[in-house]
């Protein structure tokens, strides 16, 4: 464990405590893409098939349960209660996200580690990762004026993958035989499609203005 | 895991 991928996770539980707040506080995922939760819920259970079988430490079985508990609940939230339920607006979020399970686990049946069950959804999970937040994207663009809680939760994800990258640097300039290329690709391009957002959020941030993406 | 190797990362 490194200083950059400990900041790296703490920055994705942030992200996570960010949209569970916004979602309690105002009771409402208005802003908040469903299809981008139920994306990263089939990210975590499809990563974390080895929760029982493989014990790293406590640190990371604590944390991949928290991953699955808060996504799974999160997507229950928008699904199932009534008063947040109502808030979700499925005209905006008209994402085919179903194509981007597809697309994510044919790549991982040709590009993975080793042709075995868990290496196959482990790639699934990377590659779906990469693409989970065009939904969440596509729908901040549509809908103009982001409240700040939300601006906060995607800014938070984005940054949690950048946190990532440095860990690999720096584990790949430190530990001899250090390669994992197909995490690395993918979140690079995970935080490149992050790339205007935050540019945008930087000048929201600078101007002190309200966060709006050109439609 | 690969080659041994887990997935040590989240």
């Amino acid at each position: 464990m490194n200083i950059f991928r400990l900041a790296g996770d703490m920055t994705h539980l942030l992200s996570i405590l960010v949209l569970l707040l916004k979602i309690y506080a105002t009771k409402s995922c208005s802003g908040v893409s469903r299809k981008t939760q139920e994306l990263y819920a089939i990210v975590f259970l499809a990563r974390y098939l080895d929760l029982f079988t493989d014990f790293i430490s406590v640190y990371n079985t604590f944390m991949k349960i928290v991953f699955i508990a808060s996504s799974l609940a999160i997507v229950w939230c928008i699904r199932v209660h009534p008063m947040v339920k109502r808030s979700y607006d499925k005209d905006l979020d008209t994402f085919r996200h179903y194509l981007l399970v597809a697309a994510s686990f044919l790549l991982a049946l040709f590009l993975h580690e080793k042709f075995t069950f868990l290496e196959i959804f482990w790639a699934f999970s990377i590659y779906l990762e990469a693409v989970a937040i065009l939904p969440q994207l596509v729908l901040l663009q549509r809908s103009g004026n982001v409240d700040n809680l939300t601006g906060q939760y995607v800014f938070f994800l984005g940054a949690y993958r950048g946190l990532y990258i440095l860990n690999w640097i720096y584990r790949y300039l430190t530990e001899p035989r250090f390669t994992r290329w197909i995490a690395c690709v993918s979140g690079v391009v995970q935080t490149a499609l992050y790339a205007d957002f935050f540019y945008y959020y930087f000048i929201s941030w600078k101007n002190n203005s309200k966060l709006k993406l050109p439609a | 895991t690969v080659d041994g190797k887990y997935h040590d990362e989240l």
